[in-house]
């Protein structure tokens, strides 16, 4: 464990826990894509499946069952809680995520780091959680403005990939043979995709005004 | 016998 992994993995956590908190405090999910909320759970359903057969740490296994359980729970307020699910803009969310899916599992059945089940998904998972987040950034172009919460939960997204490349550089020059180029080169694109996002973000920062993309 | 890395990251 490095300063940048764990940096990484708190503001990871921080970013399911403020999405969490808003359609949970005040029962709205307007702005979100269930899209990517949904891409996101298969992303950890298929990237966990080692959580009941290799033990790494407490600290490995809980944080793995707070993002399974959040992503989870996220997908249920969405789709099936009584108040929640009434703020979702479902046609607004038009992205055919399956059209990520599909490309990404056969990607991974052709680059992977062994031709193994379990080896395979976690390759596809890498590879989707790259993508996850194009719905919620269409759905912003879409909806134009967005509120301060769904801001914040996407810039804390975009971070905790940036974060884990710093801990992939430190690792590649502190471990003998650590080299892993799946994760690093999904990884790498992911927060690219962030980029105009970042920019836009910092901006309205900057300038203290309301966040909007442009259409 | 060296034990396959094991994925420790999240």
């Amino acid at each position: 464990m490095n300063i940048f992994r764990f940096a990484g993995d708190m503001t990871h956590l921080a970013s399911v826990l403020v999405l969490l908190l808003k359609i949970h405090t005040i029962k709205s999910c307007a702005g979100v894509s269930l899209k990517t909320q949904e891409l996101y759970a298969i992303v950890f359903a298929t990237r966990y499946l080692d959580i009941f057969t290799d033990f790494i740490s407490l600290y490995n296994t809980f944080m793995k069952l707070v993002f399974l359980g959040s992503s989870f729970s996220i997908v249920w307020y969405m789709r099936s809680h009584k108040i929640v699910r009434r703020s979702y803009d479902k046609d607004q969310d038009t992205f055919r995520h399956y059209f990520l899916i599909v490309p990404c599992l056969l990607l991974a059945m052709i680059i992977n780091e062994k031709f193994t089940f379990r080896e395979v998904l976690w390759t596809f998972s890498l590879f989707l959680e790259a993508v996850a987040i194009l719905p919620q950034l269409v759905l912003l172009q879409r909806t134009r403005n967005i509120d301060n919460l769904t801001g914040q939960y996407i810039f804390l997204l975009g971070a905790y990939r940036a974060f884990y490349i710093f801990n992939w550089i430190y690792r590649y020059f502190t471990e003998p043979h650590y080299v892993h180029w799946i994760p690093w080169i999904a990884g790498l694109l992911q927060t690219l995709l962030y980029g105009d996002f970042f920019y836009y973000y910092f901006h309205s920062w900057k300038n203290n005004k309301k966040l909007q993309l442009p259409a | 016998f060296q034990s396959p890395p094991q994925k420790d990251e999240l």
